[in-house]
């Protein structure tokens, strides 16, 4: 079984974005895929918040509650999913220390291996403290979403360096890829952000497959959901993910 | 002395935009006024961390560094900066946890007053854990960037309920303003973000002044500075930050 966090120190570079529909193209391709919200937020299953709002997640797990209470099964057969449930506001820092040792996550993915699972996707926080370290302690590899804007690229070597620091810790920990995200090829941000990015990080590091700009993304992100499971017919460019699959597939061992 | 933190649960939705840009429209106006970055993210000021990589800031102070030497005088004579410095990488979760109960901000808030300034802007990460759980303990007035974008108001609830939870503990903290940022009116999105966020929030949490989509912001953001202080002559978009400081002025007691 695999495990592939999306992390950044950068918010709203398009992490859960990532998450979501990365884990629906690999259940696509047939792999049993389940993916764990770690933030707060709860962006993963947003509209499930609404309907269900007794529906337990990660921090109902934490305390206690069975895991087959908390593993949601989605419209696509290999495709489970895993909210946030609802932290405490109350003690909230202490919720997230918790997490940042990786004990309890190592513990849930442990269970979801007994489960059969071929992947385990994890969505983290901005930054990298509290839950995004606690998921860098218990996954083997990590995706890195590059926003297309220089500024993403000038943190970009926080987010390398806290996954560096991992592995001088003695972690197996790998960078599987960096992925530049809403990009938008008329505009001249992006090209000269894709020319810096490929000019100066390690190019063994990037992936040719990058996220466009669509608007798309903005209605599924605020229900929580992958493109692909938005409306009856998947848009275009839900396949940009298939081929980001393909491309990890083989860099996190699962080919 | 007034204090304003910008915050958001959400990533990347102009907190550090505000936050920079904010603190200069306030100094122009004549407010002496610092802005502190708490983000180890360290956006404020981010083209003076290669310059001068010795430059002590949030987290050299907190170690006992004296005030002077992380203060930073901009061009503007009453726009000082505070950057976050370089906190500990192996360590991190911990000292965002010290950030976390508000007496250091506190502390420093108080060593600012006595220096004399009339205004100290907090940015803060994204998320409502950490250093901005400290800065919603020790600032009075906080200001959240609402990005025009549909999964950012989902998410704006969770922001106002960490308000509120300060609040019940019995806190004076006051939510001054919401303010749309990255609107787009040519864009469906922008009028149907407005317009929800118009017609469900209370009206007199929400000003006015929207901060446009505008390119130059790419440029400042990659610098942390102010877009006032990118060139020589300020670019026109600028101008929505007067606005909206004399919109804010009434609202935080500074009129
Ligand atoms: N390719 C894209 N095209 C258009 N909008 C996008 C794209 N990717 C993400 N977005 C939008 O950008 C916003 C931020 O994306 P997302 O929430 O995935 O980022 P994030 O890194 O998880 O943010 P956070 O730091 O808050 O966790 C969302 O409103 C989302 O709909
Ligand atoms: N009005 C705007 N027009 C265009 N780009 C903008 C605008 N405001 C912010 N941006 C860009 O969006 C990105 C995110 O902005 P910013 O860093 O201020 O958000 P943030 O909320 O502080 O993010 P984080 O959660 O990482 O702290 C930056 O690249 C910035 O240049
Ligand atoms: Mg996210
Ligand atoms: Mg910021």
């Amino acid at each position: 079984m695999r495990t592939l966090a999306t992390v950044s120190q950068k918010g709203g570079v398009g992490k859960t974005t990532l998450a979501l529909n990365l884990a629906f193209a690999f259940a696509k391709r047939g792999l049993r895929t389940v993916l764990v919200d770690t933030d707060p937020q709860g962006a993963v299953g947003l509209s499930l918040a609404g309907k269900k709002s007794r529906q337990a997640g990660l921090a109902e797990w934490l305390a206690g509650t069975p895991l087959s209470d908390a593993l949601i099964q989605t419209k696509l057969p290999e495709l489970a999913l895993i909210t946030v449930g609802t932290p405490p506001i109350d003690g909230l820092q202490r919720w997230l220390d918790d997490l940042s040792t990786g004990e309890a996550l190592t513990r849930l993915i442990a269970q979801l291996r007994e489960r059969g699972f071929d992947l385990v996707m994890v969505d983290t926080p901005a930054g990298v403290g509290g839950a995004t370290q606690g998921a860098l302690r218990a996954c083997a590899d990590v995706v890195v979403p590059l926003q297309s804007e220089p500024l993403a690229l000038r943190t970009l070597p926080q987010t390398l360096r806290a996954i560096n620091a991992m592995r001088e810790q003695g972690s197996d920990l790998r960078l599987a890829a960096i992925v530049l995200t809403m990009t938008r090829f008329r505009e001249q941000t992006t090209f000269a952000v894709t020319q810096e990015a490929w000019g100066t990080l390690p190019t063994e590091l990037l992936v040719d497959t990058h996220i466009p700009r669509d608007e798309v993304f903005l209605e599924a992100s605020a229900k929580g959901v992958p493109v692909g499971l938005l409306r009856r017919r998947p848009p275009p460019v839900a396949g940009v993910f298939d081929n980001l699959a393909a491309e990890l597939e083989a860099r996190i061992g699962l080919a």
